[in-house]
């Protein structure tokens, strides 16, 4: 069978840490508007809130056990701020 | 984080289709279950429909599915997701037909993972408590062991308060029993660590002696699959209580009905013609356990785990003054308290004495 690549794991964990930032770490209400606002945080400070969540180290990069978690079958609900 | 809740307590749902992976009657139950859950520790009442829109709309689909703002994503990743209270979507559980949805420990378990679901339909947010039903991952735990930790309970009776506090309409029920009632009696009486709880038929008042704080709460508050009108209870040497009934006997560690229960009785060493408990009680001192049986006592080695020899004994020749039918019994420093009817000996079990009667409601300040 034709191996992964060191590349291909390396995209592929990019696109999981994405994925998984957008889905559950990305959607916070604004106090001072009514609805939605996507959430302007970078990926490394939606990570350190994920992984402050998850209570792993909070490291701000996608090490080993942070990806271990986002791969851990989940509710789609957000973890943060008010979900629906 | 919770939500604002609904603004009523009966609730409809509806169970819009069911997964070919389960029967449906088992997909029935595992709703049914998921939501007694629930209304077991608050005043909601879950009603199902089989027409029309429900407060819980209930469904399996794939991918994008209907009008659904959110979409899944195939086997594994998300399994399930739901909506907080509210009109349209709000309330509404769908589930993911790519996983593999079942009743045991393969797969998915349906009533799990729709418990957790419907927290969200009832206004709570996820938890970072790993213990808690509501924290965001999958995890299987035992059908018998109750899935709500002390996080999910404080969570949801934030938002509705506890099963006592508004009269419900289940199927009828004796109301509370009245705490200061002057003829009040216990099925049984325990420690647990420095309370003592009362129990009488569903219900059980916890008392900490050291104050005057008297709690009543349902029994399935905590254990909800013990059922009411237990015999006999008792704490034991490893922070452990026994629960009596018939029998049968159940051991609990903190929320949980140890796996493998409820055993027969005379797996403790009861002869066959002993059919129920009437009192049990651990001596702190001596690590021996009292079995109150009619007229008759068995004394049980806590650290041999086994029965003494030349037991039954008659109560009255070892416990003088104790001439009747014991209702419960329990130790606080160091002196038994056996519950008679509406009346209480205070006995001292080194001196071998009653000291003085007294009512049995007399824990509750009245």
């Amino acid at each position: 069978l034709p191996l992964h690549s060191e590349k291909d794991n390396k995209e592929e964990d990019t696109k999981l840490v994405e994925d998984y930032l957008n889905k559950f770490y990305a959607v916070e209400t604004d106090p001072n508007q009514r609805g939605w606002k996507t959430n302007a945080e970078s990926t490394a400070e939606k990570l350190q809130k994920m992984q402050r969540f998850f209570g792993l180290k909070v490291t701000g990069k996608p090490d080993t056990e942070t990806l271990e978690m986002m791969k851990k079958p989940r509710c789609g609900v957000p973890d943060v701020g008010l979900y629906g | 984080a919770t939500l604002p809740g609904w603004k009523k307590t009966n609730l409809t749902y509806r169970i819009v289709n069911h997964t070919p992976d389960m029967r449906k009657e088992d997909v029935d139950k595992a709703i049914q279950k998921a939501l007694k859950v629930w209304s077991t520790v608050t005043p909601l009442i879950f009603t199902r429909i089989h027409e029309g829109i429900a407060d819980i709309m209930i469904a399996f689909g794939t991918k994008a599915h209907g009008h659904c703002p959110r979409y899944f994503d195939g086997p594994l990743g998300v399994l399930a997701h739901a909506f907080p209270p509210g009109s349209g979507f709000g309330g509404d559980a769908h589930f993911d037909e790519d996983e593999d949805w079942t009743t045991g420990s393969d797969g998915f378990n349906l009533f799990l993972v729709a418990a957790h679901e419907f927290g969200h339909a009832l206004g709570l947010s996820h938890s970072n408590d790993q213990r808690a039903l509501m924290f965001p991952n999958y995890a299987y735990i035992s059908p018998s062991e109750f899935p709500l930790s002390p996080d999910d309970i404080n969570g949801i009776q934030s938002i509705y308060g506890s099963p006592t506090k508004t009269p419900d309409k289940r199927p009828a029920t004796p109301t509370s029993p009245k705490t200061c009632g002057s003829q009040i009696s216990f099925d049984a009486v325990t420690t647990l660590r420095r309370e003592v709880m009362f129990l009488k038929g569903r219900h059980l008042w916890r008392v900490y002696p050291d104050n005057s704080e008297v709690e009543l709460e349902l029994i399935s508050a905590f254990w909800p699959s013990l059922p009411s009108g237990i015999q006999a209870a008792y704490e034991n040497m490893k922070d452990q209580i026994l629960f009596f009934k018939g029998s049968n006997f159940w051991v609990i560690s903190g929320y949980k009905v140890l796996l493998g229960y409820p055993k027969n009785i005379n797996t403790l060493g009861f002869p066959k013609s002993v059919k129920k408990i009437d009192a049990a009680v651990c001596n702190k001192n001596t690590g021996k356990t009292d079995f109150f049986v009619g007229d008759k006592y068995w004394r049980y080695d806590e650290n041999s785990q086994s029965m003494e020899k030349g037991y039954p004994r008659r109560t009255l020749n070892d416990f003088p003054g104790i001439s009747q039918k014991v209702d419960a019994v329990f130790q606080h420093k160091g002196l038994f308290y056996f519950f008679l009817g509406s009346r209480q000996l205070e006995f001292d079990p080194t001196a071998k004495r009653v000291i003085r009667e007294i009512k049995s409601n007399s824990w509750f300040n009245c």
